[in-house]
């Protein structure tokens, strides 16, 4: 018997860019 | 005994194809499955985070960081402007297009991950605070 290894789950906002528009101007 | 430290990852394993990704309405799904639609509801659930559309303006070579890509976006309405060095196989999500990298090659031998090419005028999913009112 193999045991299930536990796969791990990525939250979605680990998949795009956190891009700040600077806050100058 | 002493502990060593974990290694740390070559590549970012959430961009793996068959990665679990959890949206913020709880469903899960493979990252290669995403759509546009998963982020935008993801981020109106999400409380605090917004989707702004970030514009790629120019793809180059850095100068200070060799073997990564420039990456020059305008983000959001205020169309500020932002560079980001990314290893040229990193996937970004283009709207109504999806996974896209500067090289799609790449990313399908390290990730095995399905890419469009990222061009200029390509219309990225990014992230930023929900300004409070």
């Amino acid at each position: 018997n193999v045991e299930p290894r536990s796969v791990p789950v990525f939250p979605w906002h680990s998949l795009v860019p956190f891009l700040e528009p600077s806050q100058s101007g | 005994s002493s502990l060593a430290p974990a290694p740390a990852p070559c590549n970012p394993s959430h961009f793996m194809k068959g990665a679990i990704i959890q949206l913020a309405t709880g469903e899960l799904k493979r990252v290669e499955d995403l759509q546009t639609q998963d982020f935008v509801r993801s981020a109106e659930v999400s409380g605090g985070l917004k989707i702004d559309s970030s514009l790629v303006m120019d793809i180059r070579g850095s100068q200070q960081r060799p073997g990564l890509v420039s990456l020059h976006f305008t983000v959001g309405e205020q169309q500020s402007k932002v560079t980001i060095d990314v290893p040229p196989e990193h996937p970004f999500f283009v709207f109504g297009q999806g996974w896209s990298s500067c090289s799609p090659e790449r990313t399908a031998q390290l990730y095995g991950l399905a890419c469009h090419h990222l061009q200029v005028g390509d219309m990225c999913v990014s992230i930023t605070l929900q300004q409070q009112p």
